[in-house]
């Protein structure tokens, strides 16, 4: 089938926040991003995987990105969160890139996926978070290897323009 | 500053894979995706996050979805899956529904997602994962929450139409 990629994408210089031991329970995820609202915190993607914690639980990894003139406001931000949400942990990490690839409503976005990080892999580069839409397939990778990411996808997919 | 949502939508009847113990390094997302483009498994969104995990290492979660007429095949799929992985485990959860809000060029998500988070916990309704694009903020609910969701946002947005 034709995999529907019409050009890629990049957006340097974002740094990383991930949440771990939240209580997975109704409410976390509003306090969380209540507060970050109202401290005018401008979050680019957020991103929420589960997995069963092997007690009859689960663990839950809250991921968002921000942008990097964000990033000395976010500390004391996040200590807040954490007590708005009464428990977890923060980590804070710094120089990252979104590639993206951009389609035109991907049917499967397994084909697009399989290209793409088939070009990241043979350049060597790791993903580091991935996140999608009907549109697009993104990639949180080293700012290191951003314009490096950018190149591979877009000769994987045959865009023109070298 | 202005809430720019303009409306909501539904994707019933979603099921849900989700990789962990997967080895952290370039190729391994390529190899899990080509698989089920081989298979021409229909993946809706993928969303990735990773964790330190205490050991200099990192552990990473893949997770997506699947339209749940894809669900039958994927058992012996996710099986290759892992041995070409060469490691990691994979768990098959049914019964999701995607509801979404949807606005037109959203600046900045933490805005959009403490009201819809909000909507989604005054109504005692648990979001199991999130994803998001410029145009969008998607959580995946259990598939029985997923109509009260719907409404529940729409009117925390102000949305018209009853
Ligand atoms: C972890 C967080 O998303 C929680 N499940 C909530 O609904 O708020
Ligand atoms: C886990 C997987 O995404 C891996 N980091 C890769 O680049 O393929």
């Amino acid at each position: 089938e034709k995999i529907e990629v019409a050009g890629v994408a990049i957006k340097a210089d974002l740094g990383r926040v991930t949440l771990t031991g939240l209580p997975n329970k109704p409410g976390v995820a509003a306090a969380i991003f209540a507060m970050l609202a109202d401290h005018q915190i401008l979050v680019d993607d957020i991103i929420q995987t589960v997995v069963p914690n092997g007690e009859g639980g689960s663990a839950v990894t809250v991921s968002f990105t921000v942008e990097h003139s964000d990033l000395a406001d976010l500390p004391p931000v996040m200590d807040k969160v954490l007590e708005a949400v009464g428990g977890g942990k923060s980590t804070i990490d710094v120089g990252f890139s979104k590639v993206s690839a951009v389609g035109v409503g991907i049917r499967s976005h397994a084909a697009v996926a399989a290209v793409m990080f088939r070009a990241l892999a043979d350049a060597g580069i790791n993903i580091a978070n991935i996140t999608t839409s009907e549109i697009k397939v993104c990639t949180i990778v080293e700012k290191a290897d951003g314009e490096r990411a950018l190149r591979a996808i877009h000769d994987a997919f045959g865009l023109g323009g070298g």
